[in-house]
């Protein structure tokens, strides 16, 4: 499956 | 994490917390435009919604809940207890001409095709032209409170420096989010005019007021 994002910024 | 991201962090929560105590110390909400305040809660609850999913830190997720906190905070001051002061007559920028096509285009360019990660690219597209009602209000109004001035300093700053931020990530972190970037420089151009006046007059100690 694709990385799919982790957003880490606000 | 680095010096400009948390800054910024700062910054966005100087102006969270400007605006809730210039409208809670005056008990008046004029001068403020309730659409931007209703899209920025828009904003951080399309967002945010990860809060439920994933944990990423004890200061994300704090400053998450304390975002999301503030802003219906704001939108209950100024549609429910001071309502009475809110100035409709000239918060009358048509949101839909931009949550319409925001919400277009955040289903045609996304990361991912997913439920949160649409959600996700919503809300930033949406928070780069949330401020628009706002800014349309000044223009209408002609002039704005100097706090309410500080305020638009600090949401402009705050995401000029996520710019830092991001150049920063990317040549030491070899990371970039080119929907996170491209949103971020157009919100930031929308504040130049806004900059621009802020310096010159504001910091000169004037009021800020707009030739009518």
């Amino acid at each position: 499956r694709e990385f799919v994002f982790q957003h880490d910024e606000l | 994490m680095n010096i400009f991201r948390l800054t910024g962090d700062l910054s966005h929560l100087a102006a969270i917390i400007i605006l809730l105590l210039k409208i809670w110390k005056t008990r008046s909400c004029a001068g403020i435009s309730g659409k931007s305040q209703i899209l920025f809660a828009i904003v951080f609850t399309t967002r945010y919604l990860d809060l439920l999913s994933s944990f990423i830190s004890l200061y994300n997720t704090s400053m998450k809940v304390i975002y999301i906190g503030c802003a219906y905070a704001t939108v209950y001051l100024i549609y429910m207890k001071f309502r009475a002061t809110y100035d409709g007559n000239h918060d009358s920028f048509r949101v839909e001409f931009l949550v319409v096509p925001v919400g277009g285009l955040a289903v045609l360019i996304n990361h991912d095709f997913s439920f949160l990660e649409i959600l996700w690219t919503f809300s930033i597209y949406l928070e780069s032209v949330a401020i628009l009602p706002q800014l349309f209000m000044i223009s209408k109004t002609g002039e704005a409170e100097t706090i309410t001035t500080h305020y638009l300093f600090c949401l402009g700053l705050y995401r000029a420096l996520y710019i830092v931020n991001w150049i920063w990530r990317y040549y030491f972190e070899a990371f970039f989010d080119l929907i996170a970037i491209v949103a971020g420089v157009v919100q930031t151009i929308l504040y130049c005019d806004f900059f621009y006046l802020y310096v010159t007059k504001v910091l000169k100690g004037k009021k800020l007021s707009l030739p009518a």
